[in-house]
């Protein structure tokens, strides 16, 4: 996180550690976390924990490790061979589903997912929140979960952004309407928070809620703006994907 | 020894009899024969009331007679001056003579025969109920066609015994009705129905006749119905005494007609019919049966349905419904079946939430369900609370036996992110 400060995870309760890919995901339910495809696209068993401010002594915490039970990548993302070279995040989200249910309480609690309606709607100037354990202006990773606050922009903000990647020409990147871009002001996301939750309050039916408008996705330069995926546009897939798969797999 | 025939003669006799004598003979001719004791000859003082001399004839301690003085013969054809004929066949002749007698007298000259006694008439006593039949030196007794004689060779019964009914319904009358019923005679009869009915007896008063009791109230003759418990009767009368209907209780009955000696009257008719064995209507708590009836009978077989809520238990498994059938010992075949409360048992727990204990888990208990707040809250916001249904689940009027759901409140950190504006 650029831009952000310490955070405690009571603050981000649906914030989930992925370990061996040090990526974030977003708890929406019992048995399932909402990632970013491209940070499961390469593990099929990924280990991951929850209610964790910090990352310190995570073979201790066996008890608030969660254990994938399978993954479903949303069907239209494009695999590629070389993940540094990507361009193309089109479809950047997937679903964890979890072997054991996990016990809400303080520290663990799932974000609520959006609906298609006009009411759930955000624009440009909203702002939402993040978090993670990922890059900094300071360190590569850090130990201390740490969020933010940063306002949806135009797309054409993120597309401006110009850095040299030797690998990728900047023109080449795509942009589609399944991404939105947010940050401003040296508050971005970066390395290691993929797949976390943007996360918008929105007042809704006399309560107060967080709903988790986007996953973080990519970005040209950490510090400037980031590609979040709009998973507003997913809410029918993710639905039908938990409810087709609510049953525990058979051995 | 016995014999048929014999000579009596006076002392002396033809010649003078001698004085201050008492001579005796005891004559006996053989069982069954009376004797005729007559005189060819009699001549002895005459006195009165043959109180000097005499010849006396006793039989049975009776004085048949007693002869003195002289006597002829009326008849010239006969020889026979006196005669007796004693229905005995014993008797004794004493013959006395006083101290002097002023002329000779020749005494008495007596023979005497085993004569025929004709026990059928001779007698005051009737020695047979029915037909005497006399032969020589004895008699004996016979019976009108269908009686038959008695041990006692005098007394004639009939034979009335042995009959057993078992058609549902009948009629019994006593031998010859309406005309006289036999005397010496006991009539065994049987009614025997198949189990499940008993007996009903329908008498109607003037269709019975029977010699009435004595003085002391025992009846002389006397119709009595007996089953294995009960004893209905002795009844005699003119009229019957007893209910015009009995009923019996039993499938089966004994009717006993006893008649004495005498006294025939005209007797009785009745009529029976099996009526079914009842079983009583004993409805438990909780539960109908069907069919109702106002009177259930033999083999008549109901269901017993327990209200909703309730059921029967029978060792590990429950059913609400049972069928019982009327025995034939006027008994419920299921007579323990009792339709108890539907226990639900304690509501399964759920996930992420709790159920209260409940004070009561019988049918139509209630007990709700919470979740663990304010990180769980109920799906669905009327599934709280689940009653203990009729058949056994606890229900909830919108999930039916489908448990509450706790779910996960999303979106409320239980603390807010603060950030320092930069």
């Amino acid at each position: 996180i650029f831009g952000g400060a310490r955070a405690n995870i009571e603050s981000f309760p649906w914030q989930v550690f992925f370990r061996s890919e040090r990526a974030g995901g977003a708890l929406i339910d019992e048995y399932w976390v909402l990632t970013a495809a491209h940070v499961v696209d390469r593990s099929y068993r990924p280990t991951m924990y929850t209610g964790l401010t910090l990352l310190t002594g995570l073979h201790e915490k066996k008890d608030q490790m969660l254990t994938a039970e399978r993954i479903f990548i949303h069907p239209d993302w494009q695999q590629v061979t070389d993940p540094s070279s990507r361009t193309n995040f089109d479809n950047d989200i997937a679903l964890v589903r979890l072997k054991d249910p996990v016990k809400m309480g303080r520290t663990v609690s799932p974000i609520c997912l959006p609906d298609s309606l006009s009411q759930y709607n955000f624009s440009v100037g909203d702002l939402g929140m993040i978090s993670g354990w990922g890059r900094t202006e300071k360190k590569d990773s850090v130990y201390h979960l740490r969020g933010a606050v940063l306002p949806v922009t135009d797309l054409e903000l993120c597309q401006e952004v110009k850095e040299k990647n030797p690998k990728v020409h900047p023109k080449s990147y795509i942009f589609t309407q399944n991404m939105f871009c947010a940050g401003g002001a040296g508050v971005d996301s970066c390395q290691g928070d993929s797949g976390g939750a943007f996360a918008v309050k929105k007042s809704l039916e006399n309560s107060s809620r967080f709903y988790v408008f986007g996953l973080v996705s990519w970005g040209i330069k950490c510090g400037t703006y980031g590609i979040y995926t709009n998973v507003q546009n997913y809410v029918e897939w993710i639905r039908a994907t938990m409810a087709n798969n609510s049953a525990p797999l058979q051995d | 020894e016995p014999t048929l025939h014999g000579e009596i003669l006076s002392p002396n006799y033809p010649q003078a009899y001698p004085n201050e004598i008492k001579q005796t003979w005891d004559v006996e001719v053989p069982d069954g024969f009376g004797i005729h004791l007559y005189f060819t000859h009699l001549d002895i003082e005459v006195s009165e009331n043959c109180l000097y001399d005499s010849v006396q004839i006793v039989s049975g301690g009776i004085e048949e007679g007693k002869l003195c003085g002289q006597r002829t013969s009326k008849n010239p054809n006969s020889p026979i001056i006196e005669e007796f004929h004693i229905p005995n066949n014993k008797l004794q002749v004493t013959f006395t003579s006083d101290f002097s007698n002023e002329e000779r007298y020749t005494g008495f000259a007596a023979y005497y025969v085993a004569i025929d006694i004709n026990e059928c008439t001779d007698f005051a006593d009737v020695p047979c109920s029915h037909f005497c039949n006399n032969f020589i030196g004895g008699y004996f007794c016979s019976c009108p066609p269908e009686y038959f004689l008695h041990d006692d060779m005098r007394n004639c019964g009939v034979n009335c015994s042995g009959d057993v009914f078992t058609t549902l319904t009948g009629e019994i009358a006593s031998p010859n009705y309406p005309d006289l019923y036999p005397e010496n005679s006991r009539c065994e009869y049987q009614i025997q129905l198949e189990d499940g009915f008993q007996v009903v007896v329908t008498m109607k008063r003037e269709d019975f006749d029977v010699e009435p009791a004595d003085s002391q109230g025992n009846c002389l003759d006397s119709l009595v119905f007996v089953t294995r418990d009960r004893r209905f009767g002795p009844y005699c009368g003119n009229g019957f005494p007893g209910p015009l209907t009995i009923e019996t209780k039993s499938n089966t009955v004994d009717i006993i007609f006893q008649t004495d000696l005498s006294g025939q009257d005209k007797g009785w008719k009745f009529r029976y019919h099996g009526a079914p064995i009842s079983c009583p209507k004993e409805v438990s708590p909780n539960s109908i049966w069907e069919p109702e009836k106002a009177k259930y009978v033999f083999k008549d077989t109901v269901k017993i349905i327990c209200l909703e809520g309730f059921e029967i238990v029978e060792g590990h498994s429950s059913v609400t419904s049972s069928y019982s059938t009327c025995q034939s010992n006027g008994k419920w075949s299921s007579s323990t079946v009792r339709c108890q409360p539907v226990d639900c048992g304690a509501p399964e727990p759920i996930r992420n939430g709790k159920v209260e204990e409940p004070a009561d888990t019988l049918f139509g208990s209630a007990v709700r369900y919470t979740c663990e707040e304010p990180y769980y809250y109920m799906e669905h916001e009327e599934s709280a609370e689940y009653q203990c249904s009729g058949n056994g689940s606890w229900v909830n009027e919108v999930l039916g036996t489908e448990l509450p759901k706790c779910v996960p409140v999303c979106g409320v950190p239980s603390e807010p992110f603060a950030m320092s504006q930069r």
